[in-house]
């Protein structure tokens, strides 16, 4: 575990913790995609199989747990929640990401650094999490102004990837044989898809008004 | 093994 690593995480956490406070406390999805939800959903289901075969941390299950335990919650609220589900913008929110799932599966099926079944479905969830963002970016664009909570959502989400490369410099350079092509290009076209996104977001902080 | 692979992040 290194700073920058730690520092992706936690960026991570806060990104569902503020999504949560949002759909929890106000009631509302308002600019929030299902489908980027739903996506996530699946890169935690299959990236974390192995949580109850091999143990890595009480920190690293912990936070297994959380992250699978919120995306399907958000979903959750989403769909079924009678308040939640009023405020979901079913109209705007129509990127076909069923058509994202399977180019990925393929692709994980054709690249991937073992043919077994774990790590096949692990290398399906990297290539899935660095697309899932499509939907929100793109709901993003049809709901023109969004709330700061989605706006911070987005910018912490967008974030923690950008952390983890970081992490993967600096596991480069300290641990002799540490590469691992797929998971860098993954996160790297991942935090990539971020970026007019991050540009509009400072704008933003400089003209101090709300995410256009 | 868990020291060089990223199957020990999140």
């Amino acid at each position: 575990m290194n700073i920058f690593r730690l520092a992706g995480d936690m960026t991570h956490l806060a990104s569902v913790l503020v999504l949560l406070l949002k759909i929890h406390t106000i009631k509302s999805c308002a600019g929030v995609s299902l489908r980027t939800q739903e996506l996530y959903a699946i890169v935690f289901a299959t990236r974390y199989l192995d949580i109850f075969t091999s143990f890595v941390s009480v920190y690293n299950t912990f936070m297994k747990l959380v992250f699978l335990g919120s995306s399907f919650s958000i979903v959750w609220y989403m769909r079924y929640h009678k308040a939640v589900h009023r405020t979901y913008d079913r109209e705007q929110d129509t990127f076909r990401h069923w058509f994202l799932v399977l180019p990925c599966l393929v692709l994980a099926l054709l690249i991937h650094e073992k043919f077994t079944f774990l790590e096949v479905l692990w290398t399906f969830s990297l290539y899935l999490e660095a697309v899932a963002i499509l939907p929100q970016l793109v709901l993003l664009q049809r709901t023109r102004n969004i709330d700061n909570l989605t706006g911070q959502y987005i910018f912490l989400l967008g974030g923690y990837r950008g952390l983890y490369i970081l992490n993967w410099i600096y596991r480069y350079f300290t641990e002799p044989h540490f590469v691992h092509w797929i998971t860098w290009i993954a996160g790297l076209v991942q935090t990539l898809l971020y970026a007019d996104f991050f540009y509009y977001y400072f704008l933003r902080f400089i003209g101090g008004r709300g995410v256009e | 093994k868990g020291s060089d692979s990223p199957k020990d992040e999140l």
